[in-house]
């Protein structure tokens, strides 16, 4: 569903030019749990702006669903995004001047959508925040910012949804029941999901695990199907 | 070195008040290293702020070497932070505007004191940030920010530290390396750190571990004298 050839990312110039991705090929198929694991500066998070369409390469290409993202001008992009990308970032980019339930909602109204409250209401229980979604930002802690983060990602079922440390700010207990909702994902609604993780434990719910080292895929091993 | 009685930090009014902490009795040892585990939510970073300094309570007290918080006016509170604590926030908290050498240094500046070079340098090694520190935070991977917030937080060889999740964003490597810092800081320069971790193998590291749940401490073992 999502592919990247030759894809290359540079920052800067000269000497003080930094490669975080270079010449990276991968394919990730419809239905499929990957991880993404490496060393901190690897290029993970670069990895999955590109493929997201958040980041365009300084060369090489990324095809989600067959379209080619470099042939998109900005405003096709977004549309396409919206429509097909779920994402999770490493640092949340919730609104602070909205509530939980507005930050997690938003894709919807955006996309002027009607909100289904049942799974609305059903999606904040799983993440645990039933209670806390007259919440801004500012008045939650570290992790309940992230299961929000999730549940925004989750809400629109996009056919593939990338996840960059999903489970960083959480306690093994919460961490698990995210990595059981976005198992069931895959297994039950047959979303694709690419999730960047240093967790061991995280990783070993994906069918597949890539490993970034220093811009480059180093290894890639699992290919089992869902 | 630190000590809170009776410390309560409450959020709201009435239906909607949240107990983020609920008389909570606690002293931490000079030259102890202490991990604080617990929930999502269940009030660690709340504790770190309020022992820190950064928040006041709404009852109850903290002692930072001898002196009450409570009796102080927020400019002598700002200068015995400045002058006894550290602190690694959750998420970093760097200036965008400056390098990652300038977010580091940033404490001494403050303080009006001469930055070191040699030690200067001796600490980019030890964080491996020596061929970043001209990059801003929005050029560096979220392991890197880490990695100045923790650096910027060991300078000024501060009485206590306070880490707030300090290895969250970072892989096993790097975290291993972060860990044996902060234990040398403790063995070698007699520091008092207290650090917030949901990383098991962090807090193997520890010489006691405190365990809060939903604002209250619910298990404190270890004891052990560093
Ligand atoms: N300004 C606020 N208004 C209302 N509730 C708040 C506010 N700040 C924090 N809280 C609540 O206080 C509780 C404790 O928060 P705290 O950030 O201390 O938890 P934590 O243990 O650090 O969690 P995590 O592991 O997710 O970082 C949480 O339930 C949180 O929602
Ligand atoms: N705007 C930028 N300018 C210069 N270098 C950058 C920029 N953005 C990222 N980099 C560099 O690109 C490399 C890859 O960054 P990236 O964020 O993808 O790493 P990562 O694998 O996600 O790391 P982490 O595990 O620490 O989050 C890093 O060395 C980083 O410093
Ligand atoms: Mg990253
Ligand atoms: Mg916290």
């Amino acid at each position: 569903v999502v592919a990247a050839e030759h894809l290359t990312r540079l920052y800067g110039e000269g000497q003080a030019q930094v490669a975080a991705l270079r010449d990276v090929e991968v394919a990730f198929q419809p239905g499929t749990f990957s991880a993404v694991m490496g060393p901190s500066g690897s290029g993970k998070s670069t990895l999955m702006h590109l493929l997201a369409g958040l980041d365009r390469p300084t060369s090489g290409t990324v095809t989600i669903d067959g379209v080619e993202l470099n042939g998109l001008n900005d405003k096709k992009l977004t549309l396409l995004r919206r429509q097909k990308v779920g994402f999770v970032f490493q640092f949340f980019n919730l609104l602070p001047m909205l509530t939980a339930e507005e930050n997690i909602t938003l894709p919807l109204r955006i996309a002027g959508e009607r909100v289904d409250e049942a799974s609305l209401r059903q999606l904040l229980e799983a993440v645990g925040l039933a209670d806390r979604k007259e919440h801004r930002p500012a008045e939650l802690s570290g992790g309940q910012q992230q299961r929000v983060a999730i549940a925004r990602a989750l809400i629109t079922r996009p056919a593939v949804i990338f996840a960059d440390e999903p489970t960083g700010n959480l306690d093994s207990q919460s961490s698990r029941e995210v990595l059981d909702m976005l198992r069931r994902a895959v297994d039950d609604l047959g979303q694709t999901i690419v999730m960047v993780t240093h967790d061991a434990q995280a990783a070993a719910v994906a069918d597949r695990i890539v490993f970034l080292e220093d811009g480059r895929i180093v290894r890639d091993e699992g290919h089992l199907t869902a």
